[in-house]
């Protein structure tokens, strides 16, 4: 099945 | 100081109860350009952004930065005590340890005042680039609101495929599979039932219904509410507000298989 990923894969902590 | 007052306490009710069951404690930014809000939930799937305008209140005034630091279950028991149509007016000195709400009734003289203790919260905040996305559906709130809590019933997730023939929301559970299809569609006398779908690329994503179902409890603010994809990125959902305000939610996608 399909894994949840992270928002932080995604946008950079500012 | 921050002075902001709201025509309607509705838009600000409607707003707190749609993301408070996703984050618990949030800083509304104050600046001149109005009050926004970012914060994810605690499993770091979901994010939302609030902006409202310093245009939405009539008048505002924020000489500086300042972070009020709420507790959303607090804000929401002290919203309560407002009507819908009761003047909402939100004020804070500088350096605050309180955030002042006060409440007028337009048809009685009645004026209610309450003060919520604000937290110092440190709060990670994501920088999110601006997105040229695959494709952007516009459809209406109460639709997408439906479809999510209709194949919800089946399975944890939806798949959300958009190619040319349209848009096609699918699950596959235990008790079998499920899928809605809309196709662009325009509806002159009701602008708010048209579906709109602009597409550069064929995209298709997976995503948690859980949180999708979630994010629909701001299907009150908007008649419609807008969807931007692109492979392999979050998916962001647009409630747009008067004035350029808005009510945004991020969500990471499911990935591989």
């Amino acid at each position: 099945t399909a894994q949840q990923s992270r928002l932080e894969g995604f946008f950079r902590p500012v | 100081m921050l002075e902001a007052r709201l025509e309607q306490a509705n838009l600000l009710k409607k707003v707190v109860d749609a993301i408070k069951d996703l984050v618990q404690d949030c800083n509304f930014d104050c600046n001149d350009s109005g009050i926004a809000l970012q914060a994810m939930d605690n499993s770091h799937v979901a994010l939302v952004s609030m902006m409202l305008k310093s245009e939405s209140f009539s008048p505002f005034r924020c000489d500086r930065n300042i972070a009020l630091g709420i507790n959303l279950t607090s804000l929401t028991k002290v919203l309560r005590a407002a009507q819908n149509e009761d003047i909402l007016t939100l004020k804070a000195e500088d350096a605050p340890d309180v955030v002042n709400l006060v409440f007028e009734s337009a048809e009685s003289d009645r004026i209610s005042e309450y003060d919520i203790k604000l937290m110092d919260i440190d709060q990670e905040h994501l920088g999110i680039p601006e997105t040229e996305y695959a494709a952007t559906i516009s459809m209406p709130s109460a639709e997408f609101q439906r479809i999510c809590r209709d194949l919800m019933a089946l399975s944890e997730s939806v798949s959300i495929e958009c190619s040319k023939e349209g848009v096609k929301f699918a699950c596959q559970g235990d008790i079998g599979s499920g899928s809605v299809t809309l196709r662009s569609h325009t509806n002159v006398d009701k602008p708010e039932m048209n579906v709109e779908i602009d597409l550069t690329e064929p995209v298709s994503l997976t995503f948690s219904l859980k949180y999708l179902v979630g994010f629909c409890k701001a299907s009150s603010l908007s008649g419609q509410v807008k969807l931007c994809l692109s492979n392999e990125v979050p998916l962001l959902v647009e409630y747009a507000l008067a004035n350029n305000s808005y009510l945004r939610f991020y969500l990471a996608p499911k990935i591989g298989d």
